[in-house]
């Protein structure tokens, strides 16, 4: 059985997309055999893995709207799921069309597992599955805490980023509560950080005391690297391993998974 | 009739509220009356100019769901607009409730005309009204462009936030096509712009190539201290006049609308 990870936060730009690219990539590279799922319409995930989000005819769109009834929606997920150049990686991509899909479903049964159900053969045949989501709680976001055990939450070493908080545990709860019991936070992960302002300082410390024992050691500093590395089309693991960034994301996929 | 401006771009964290909080600023320090409305659920706009979200009974979103039968919307708007610290700048504030707008709005008539209903007499006793939107294109953004004349569209300089950029203009061209056909991209503005990278200046060729004539000539710079202002609940214009991030908002108050 897979461990799997929904990557969420609300907030925009917090490093969501960043950190679930290059957690997943430090995890193939290290001999797992993951699957990273573009839960996100932006499609920066499928983008940041260098894969053409033009070119491709299916997507987890259909993943998520298949009727099951001429095929089930994980008879499908075999045509939906693309490599990448890295060995052990795959994505499940997103489109444009992702952006249809909660209109679709809002009358669906069960709407809310449409992606757990898409995934079940994906959970037998892969040892890690990380999730990157959109910046919103609705019902994409909603499908994918559904269709895993663990979140991460990204948090920016910024004001604007701490005041969100306390909206995404209550959804959680929720979540916890009514769809998916066995959800739980694998832990919340400071991105951004710029050590040469007091601001950073700042928030780190607030948000250790607001998550006790939660928040992963390893802070991802601000590096432009790991902004660079989207338009080549790889990882910033792949493309500059040793800078900052790289190094930074190469322990917290220690700390996570090692330690776990 | 006031002018009329929504802050756009579905790529999260790419300076939207910084952009509608700071110029909404500049625009009441010149004396024109401003009011600035908060259509994100996060509520970053409302908590930024130092209003207490938890302390308020009502907001945007009981000026959304008017049922219109008891009270009309714009009857309800004197009820919800609050006054800020700042002379000329009044908010139409958003707290958590709002993220349930879209799911109580999806059967409503005209469910993306319902802002422009609520606004009806602020455009008579306002000289600007400025819309800061969530990181989506989703029902609240759709009445944010129902309700205004003119498209702000902050674009971080950073590659992500070149990609979603065809998908934003086509949203627009359909608001266009068939709820506002007054709709006009006013301009697109370059922000978090760091000198010292390459990225920054390799999307700034990319973007003024894409938008020819309609990138503003202001470039906000990456500046801690635009980062710093919100824990204070003012403006960073207010917070840090001189600094180089404020500085860069009044060139750009000047350029969008003494320009105009
Ligand atoms: N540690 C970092 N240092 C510098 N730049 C970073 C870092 N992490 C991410 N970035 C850049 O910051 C921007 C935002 O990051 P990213 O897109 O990963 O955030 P996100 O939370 O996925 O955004 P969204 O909410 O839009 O999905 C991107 O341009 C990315 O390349
Ligand atoms: N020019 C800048 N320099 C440095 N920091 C900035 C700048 N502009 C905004 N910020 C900071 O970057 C973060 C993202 O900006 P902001 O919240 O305004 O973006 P947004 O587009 O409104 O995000 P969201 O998509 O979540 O609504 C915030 O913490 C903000 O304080
Ligand atoms: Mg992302
Ligand atoms: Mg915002």
């Amino acid at each position: 059985m897979a461990a799997t990870y929904a990557v969420v936060n609300q907030k925009g730009g917090v490093g969501k997309t960043t950190t679930a690219v290059n957690v997943a990539a430090c995890a193939a590279m290290s001999g797992q055999k993951v699957l990273l799922v573009d839960a996100d319409p932006q499609g920066n995930a499928t983008s940041g893995l260098g894969i053409d989000r033009g070119a491709l005819d299916q997507c987890i769109y259909d993943l998520l709207t298949a009727d099951g009834v001429s095929m089930e929606p994980f008879e499908l997920f075999p045509e939906v799921v693309v490599p990448t150049s890295i060995d052990n990686l795959a994505v499940v991509p997103a489109t444009i069309n992702l952006a249809g899909a909660s209109v679709v479903l809002v009358n669906a049964i069960a709407r809310e597992t449409k992606l757990r159900q898409a995934l079940q053969e994906a959970y037998e045949r892969y040892d890690l599955i990380i999730i990157d989501t959109a910046p919103s709680l609705g019902l994409l976001t909603m499908n994918s805490l559904t269709a895993v055990q663990e979140i991460l939450i990204p948090i920016q070493c910024e004001y604007y980023a701490l005041e969100g908080l306390s909206q995404l545990l209550e959804v959680i709860h929720l979540v916890q509560a009514q769809l998916n019991p066995s959800l739980r936070i694998g832990g919340v992960v400071l991105t951004m950080y710029d050590a040469r302002t007091n601001l950073a300082e700042d928030v780190e410390e607030e948000v250790r005391n607001n998550f006790p024992g939660r928040v992963f050691e390893t802070v991802i500093p601000r590096n432009v690297r790991l902004a660079e590395a989207p338009s080549y089309g790889v990882p910033a693991v792949v493309y500059d391993k040793l800078c900052a960034g790289s190094r930074a994301y190469w322990r917290l996929y220690q700390e996570v998974f090692e330690d776990a």
